[in-house]
């Protein structure tokens, strides 16, 4: 694309289109976004990500991530028009303006790069990373089982032919430790938003055990608003509550171990869509899905902006 | 580039706790090669797997013996990649 405003957000891009997308946005708008490399993956991919900020040094931020599960490919998509909104709101919406005017915004859209790239090169459905096990000829680690919250408990698997496989250790994932490093490096991000596909849900700590997450109530509340937002542009229908209530066990997942980090404000979205198409979500979806979820997101970015802790 | 020809994706509707642990039983039968799109959970909350064609026979008469239901919610995975990869392509293309 020659711009971001010709770029079409409406087709499923590869990797490398994604990428160039990104250096189009950070040369459009210099003041406003800047690409950060954060690590290289397994195979030596660099590892970008989005740096909103309109100023201030070291200020309160949001995270966000897209696409850590390869395969959910509406999700890297949404997570490109996100980027593109942002640009679009600052200075034109006042609340989002506000928002953007006290805290930063991290935007990573690839999160599993080699697990990208090889959904477009063979195979569509890869959901892990793509490391090599030692004494296995299966390959990669499901990168939400990686984390270190509940690592190797009940609901993640010690095969490493599994969709669910752990990995041999906490963070052994280069993709999940560069985000560790980057987290624990920066220290102030006060909510770390973690977005799948399928089945319309919007899910908060704990799914590695049953004890409810100390903010409980907190997180409910916002979780309602936040489904109450997305559904009132085309009436898609979301459930929320914690992981393991919602959906089942699932340990070493990434935002229990940001919650027990300290970011409060800690969830996964799973996107559309309630079962017709599953992770073949038709690209005439991706705007619809992309539109209704950033209502959600601005309903918990303002609720972290007006909330500090 | 790997081929889904054939594979279907069921939707398995489990009504009580005994019908999921049935389901679980089979994520761990690893020759069937079945790659659950949404994993056992609890009652009332839908499964869904995509099934190879050579595990397909299997899984639906394992199914039906333990009175469990389930729809067909894509009957070909292949035909809506060749969808998806044809958009792509004519919007490259233009």
């Amino acid at each position: 694309a020659a711009s971001t405003d010709t770029f079409n957000y409406a087709t499923y891009h590869t990797l490398e289109e994604i990428y160039g997308f990104m250096d189009l946005l950070v040369a459009e708008h210099p003041q406003l976004v800047s690409k950060l490399q954060i690590g290289n993956t397994y195979e030596g991919r660099p590892i970008y990500v989005l740096k909103f900020s309109t100023g201030g040094n070291n200020r309160p931020a949001i995270w966000i991530d897209t696409g850590i599960h390869s395969r959910e490919w509406v999700t890297q998509a949404s997570g490109v028009w996100f980027a593109k909104k942002i640009t679009q709101d600052y200075g034109q919406d006042p609340a989002f303006t506000s928002i953007l005017d006290n805290m930063d915004i991290f935007l990573e859209i690839v999160t599993n790069p080699d697990g990208f790239a090889f959904t477009h090169s063979k195979n569509r459905l890869w959901r892990k990373t793509r490391s090599i096990t030692a004494g296995s000829s299966c390959v990669g680690v499901d990168p939400n089982r990686n984390w270190d919250a509940g690592f190797g408990l009940a609901g993640a698997s010690s095969n490493p032919c599994s969709e669910t496989y752990h990995g041999k250790f906490a963070n052994s994932e280069v993709e999940v430790k560069s985000i560790v490093d980057f987290v624990k490096n920066h220290g102030n991000i006060k909510a770390f938003i973690s977005i799948h596909s399928y089945s319309q849900l919007l899910l908060y700590p704990y799914g590695y055990t049953t004890e409810s997450a100390a903010d409980q109530a907190e997180l409910d509340q916002l979780a309602e608003s936040a489904v109450k937002a997305l559904s009132s542009l085309y009436g898609t229908k979301f459930k929320y509550g914690s992981i393991i209530k919602a959906i089942y066990r699932a340990s070493g997942g990434t935002i229990d171990w940001t919650y027990n980090q300290g970011i409060k404000y800690s969830y996964t979205f799973e996107l559309r869509d309630t079962g017709r198409y599953g992770f073949l979500l038709p690209a005439s979806q991706i705007i619809p899905t992309a539109q209704e979820t950033w209502l959600a997101l601005q309903t918990i970015m303002e609720h972290t902006l007006n909330h500090p802790y | 580039s790997e081929d889904f020809v054939g594979h279907q994706v069921l939707r398995i509707s489990v009504a009580d706790e005994a019908q999921v642990q049935k389901v679980t039983e089979l994520e761990e039968l690893e020759h069937l090669q079945l790659d659950f799109w949404r994993g056992p959970a609890q009652p009332g909350s839908p499964i869904d797997v995509r099934v190879p064609f050579p595990s397909i026979q299997a899984v639906k008469v394992f199914l039906e013996a333990h009175g469990i239901e389930y729809t067909i919610m894509i009957e070909d995975v292949q035909s809506l990649l060749d969808e998806e990869r044809e958009q792509m392509f004519a919007f490259q293309a233009r």
